[in-house]
Formats: structure tokens, sequence, C-alpha cells
């Protein structure tokens, strides 16, 4: 999984 | 032969970061600024799903293991949860051993009785919240890929009328999420998600084409997968289709 790319790369969730 | 790993974008998105988003969605007032919350989470989705996928050829994946959570009403894959409130409320108290007189069982059977000053009467899920949140996990860790296999067993144990496994599964879903999760998966149970954006408004932020793509075929899932790029339009695929 090294290279499989991360979903908290793409979308930033400023806790509530 | 190996199975090729289905990697698919559901599997890797927290359940917590949908229910972070409608939580936005929901309490901020403005349409554009409702819209907004949606399309951020829908980007991501469409960017990540790019890079999951990107040698991949024929990818079935799509955002419908999210938009069926955000538009429950449209649901025709899975069968009926069988679950309203007052089962909800029966399940929590036996679940968290509350008091059968006490205060919080009787906010939760009478949850359409005016109470309060939040402006909850008749908003079971709100109120489940309170009496959920000292006493739920502080850190969900369930994916939307999980969510909907739960929810796929609960619908599965009801139509075979297994009442113990139906209380069985729904209890695997809401012991492992946390309340603000928990106040969100019982809108989508009860199929009513209070957020003040209509249904068409969530597909023409998802594309153009969906609501009438949506009204010829009424299967949501064709509707996420034909019109999963934004830049293709519905005449592009009718073209493809026939």
């Amino acid at each position: 999984d090294a290279d499989v790319p991360r979903w908290d790369a793409f979308f930033k969730c400023n806790k509530l | 032969a190996a199975q090729p790993s289905k990697k698919t974008v559901a599997s890797r998105v927290p359940f917590a970061d949908l229910c972070s988003t409608l939580e936005r969605i929901q309490t901020c007032k403005s349409r554009p600024e409702k819209t907004k919350h949606f399309k951020d989470f829908l980007d991501s989705w469409r960017k990540f799903h790019d890079a999951l996928h990107q040698k991949e050829k024929d990818v079935t994946d799509s955002f419908y293991p999210a938009m069926r959570l955000i538009l429950p009403q449209l649901e025709r894959e899975r069968m009926a949860y069988g679950i309203k409130e007052t089962m909800l409320a029966k399940l929590y108290i036996e679940l968290l051993n509350l008091p059968k007189d006490g205060k919080d069982a009787a906010k939760l059977l009478n949850y359409r009785m005016p109470a309060g000053s939040r402006g909850d009467t008749g908003d079971f899920a709100m109120i489940a919240y309170f009496v959920l949140k000292p006493r739920s996990p502080k850190q969900g860790r369930l994916t939307i890929e999980q969510v909907n296999e739960h929810l796929d067993a609960i619908a599965n144990n009801n139509a075979a009328k297994n009442k113990g496994l139906l209380k069985k599964s729904l209890l695997q879903l809401i012991t492992q999420s946390t309340a603000l999760e928990q106040k969100w998966l019982i809108r989508m149970i009860i199929k009513d998600l209070k957020l003040g954006v209509s249904q068409q408004t969530i597909f023409s932020v998802f594309h153009p084409d969906a609501a009438e793509l949506h009204n010829v075929t009424t299967d949501l899932e064709k509707v996420c997968r034909q019109l999963h790029d934004p830049s293709v339009s519905l005449s592009d695929v009718s073209i493809m289709l026939f």
C-alpha cells in the first residue's frame, strides 16, 4: 500500500 | 489467479468525514454555503478516485456508496430496514442500560413531546445525540464501505424477519460509532436527513444531467457511474449507450 494514495491527502476535515 | 485488489474509494473514506460534511451542510444557513460543503467533499472524492484508479480500465467504482447515504429516500438496491424511532429508543435504553423510568429513557421514548429549549422536538436523532454523547466512543472507526455493509446486513435480517440478528447487526453499527455518527446513522435509517438541501440541489451539484438521468432510470448507481466525470454530458453517455 506504500504507493496507494491516501484519502487525507485529498480531504482536509477540520474536526467539528 | 490472485483476485485484483478491489480498491474502492468508499473503503478508504472514514464515515466520520461524511458526517462532518453533513453536519456543516445542515448547520450553515445559506444555500451557497451548503452546496459548497457538499462540493468540497465531492471534489475530494473525485480527485482521490482518479488517483486510486489511475491505471485501471472499466472502473465500476463511483460516488454511489456515499450518494446512497446522502439520498437514502432514493435507495432501490437495499430493502427496508424495518426500524422506526420507537424501536431505536428501546434498543438504546437496553444497550445503554438506561433506567426505564429515568429522564433519558423518557426523552427517547417521548421524542415527539415538546421539551427543552433546543428546538429538537420531534427530531429523534438530535435527542438521541444528546443522550448518547457522554456514553459513546469518542473516535469512530467505520469507513463508508463498512457502514453500507452493516446497513445491508440490517436490511437482509429484516427481510428474513430475524429480529435477533437485526438487533445484533444494528448494535455492531452503533457501538463502533461516535454520537455524531450515530445521529446521522439514525437519520439515514429513518431516511430523512433534514439537511435543508433538496435532492435536486444535490443532483445539480453532482452533475447538470444527474436529475434527468435519475428521472429516466431511478437508478442512483447508474447516475453515479455514468456521470462520475462532470465533463461528460448525458448526450455523450446516451451515444455510448446506444
